[in-house]
């Protein structure tokens, strides 16, 4: 069986019209990057499940990238992390949702696969689930940039003053 | 949001996603797609599956789980199920796309929106990126 391994990487309202040829360089690299982590695991026969958070990883260490380090702020000023796993082996699956903190929010949905009983953890007990599972935590500040603080003010900018919504796709999801 | 699926050597599948969700959420929603069954599924022989789109929508779907539904119970193959349940929710304001790999090898990264980011690196080491 030849592996082979995807991803996708999103970037929030970063538009492609409005991208730069160095930034649209730069999100190239964090995606092979991701690609080459997550082969580097399955080259030497290692699982997908490994392969899968290897390349997540990779992303979430990327600032340009919306999960991680990149994360978006909510509506009030906070981030929030979700994420979610699944090892169509067994079926086994875990969850996160709506903490902040963990280095690496797939390693926390790994955590709570593999060390609880459970499948989806959130808000607070999640955090705590995460810190008593020995996970790398994070202050807000490691999570925080400049130009995702910028696309709140913007945002909210643009519903206090009423502009209408562009309506662009890319805004939509995170 | 960002995920990804892999096939292994010994055929095995396995899906993750992981979000900072959309840029001025509600506090406290759960909307964006790590959610198992909706943004995240995998199943050995059919699929893994891992999405970014307009939550809610993709959560009303279980869009990641009607995929490996459709080719388990429908027969399709991983490209008809995939591009279909894309196309089915986009007007119903279900904006996003996914990336699939079925127990095969076969890969599938439909979308219906702008923003979308993808990659795939094959067993030879074979590398491909593209923005749209």
């Amino acid at each position: 069986m030849s592996p082979v391994l995807a991803i996708h990487g999103g970037a929030g309202v970063i538009l492609r019209a409005s991208m730069t040829a160095d930034m649209e360089a730069a999100y190239h690299e964090g995606l092979r990057t991701a690609l080459q982590a997550g082969h580097a695991v399955l080259s030497k026969g290692g699982k997908a499940l490994d392969a899968v958070v290897a390349a997540v990883m990779a992303l979430e260490d990327d600032p340009l990238f919306n999960a991680g380090r990149g994360a978006v702020f909510n509506a009030e000023g906070r981030l929030e992390m979700d994420a979610a796993i699944m090892d169509g082996s067994d079926r086994r699956a875990g969850a996160i949702a709506g903490l902040c903190g963990p280095r690496n929010p797939i390693l926390a949905a790994k955590a709570v696969m593999e060390k609880s009983d459970h499948v989806f953890f959130a808000g607070p007990g999640a955090a705590a689930f995460c810190r008593s599972a020995g996970l790398v935590m994070e202050d807000e500040s490691y999570f925080r940039t400049e130009r995702r603080w910028k696309s709140l003010q913007d945002e909210l900018e643009r519903r206090r003053t009423g502009q209408a919504d562009d309506n662009d796709e890319a805004r939509k999801h995170g | 949001t960002v995920g990804a699926v892999a096939l292994d050597s010994a055929g095995h599948l396995a899906a993750a996603t992981s979000t900072g969700g959309m840029t001025a959420k509600a506090e406290g929603r759960v909307g964006d797609s790590p959610v198992i069954g909706a943004g995240t599924w995998a199943e050995d022989n059919t699929c893994a599956i891992s999405a970014t789109g307009h939550g809610e929508i993709f959560i009303r779907h279980a869009v990641a789980h009607e995929i490996s539904s459709r080719m388990r119970w429908g027969g399709q193959s991983l490209k008809k199920a995939a591009e279909g349940i894309i196309a089915e929710i986009a007007p119903l304001g279900g904006s996003g796309g996914l990336i699939a790999v079925d127990g095969e090898g076969n890969v599938s990264m439909p979308f219906n929106c702008s923003g979308m980011y993808r990659g795939v690196v094959r067993g030879d080491g074979s590398l491909e990126t593209a923005i749209f």
